[in-house]
């Protein structure tokens, strides 16, 4: 199944 | 001393009720120019991004920038106590520890005072740059609502699917699967029923139907959703106000 990005990998300081 | 009035209630209650199932603790900053916010849902998937422009207030004043950090179940509580059509007016001094809301039905000459406590919210404001997509669409976000609620009932994640003239929702669960086929088109007199596609790159996305049935609830604001998409940062889905919008950035899922 696909997983789950978070936002850190796009934005740095999240 | 800021001092923000809306023409009607009901539009920061439908502002409020975009956003307060995904996040909870938001620090709304008062500038001269309006009032922004931000704020990431706990598990670091979902940005939400608010800004309230000027115009969209009956009457705007704000002297001296103003961070009002608000709990939005708090909040939710007092707005709930507004009738819809009540002028609202935001008031805070420049060190506020609480901030006013004050309903007027200035039908009835009824006027309702309420003082919510604020709170020191650690968060950091993010700069969001421009972003490059490669898809943009445009649609009635009554659409796009009913796409969302209709196929997260099949799975937990909801394909994504653009092509040059084609724009496709697939969700495949346990209990079967469903698909949505749209193609963009030109209502002449209902020009708020078109659906319009600007495509530099097809995408094929992934995201999850939790994060999506959040993000409707933003419809109440505007007849028109924006979505724009791209392999390489975050859907952003936007709800335009009179002056402002009411923004969400979503990480897709990715097959490793």
């Amino acid at each position: 199944p696909a997983k789950q990005a978070t936002l850190a990998k796009f934005f740095s300081s999240v | 001393m800021l001092e923000a009035k809306f023409e009607e209630a009901s539009l920061f209650k439908k502002i409020i009720d975009g956003f307060k199932d995904c996040v909870q603790l938001v620090n709304f900053q008062c500038k001269e120019d309006g009032i922004i916010a931000q704020a990431v849902d706990d598990s670091r998937v979902l940005l939400v991004s608010l800004e309230i422009g000027i115009e969209a207030f009956q009457e705007y004043r704000c002297d001296h920038p103003v961070t009002l950090g608000i709990d939005l179940n708090s909040l939710s509580k007092v707005l709930r106590c507004g009738n819809n059509s009540d002028t609202l007016t935001l008031i805070a001094d420049d060190t506020p520890d609480s901030v006013l809301l004050l309903f007027e039905d200035t039908k009835k000459d009824r006027i309702a005072e309420y003082s919510l406590k604020l709170m020191d919210i650690d968060a950091d404001f993010l700069k969001i740059e421009e972003l490059a997509y490669d898809t943009t669409l445009l649609m009635p976000s009554s659409e796009f609502t009913k796409i969302v609620r209709d196929l997260s009932q099949f799975s937990d994640s909801l394909n994504i699917m653009i092509t040059k003239e084609t724009i496709k929702f697939v969700a495949d669960g346990d209990i079967g699967s469903g698909s949505v086929i749209l193609k963009p088109f030109v209502n002449m007199d209902k020009p708020e029923e078109s659906i319009k596609l600007e495509m530099d790159q097809p995408v094929d996305l992934t995201f999850g139907s939790k994060y999506l049935q959040d993000i409707v609830k933003g419809s109440a604001l505007s007849e028109k959703v924006g979505v724009r998409l791209s392999s390489e940062a975050p859907a952003l889905f936007q709800f335009d106000l009179k002056s402002g919008y009411l923004q969400f950035f979503l990480a897709p899922k990715f097959n490793d």
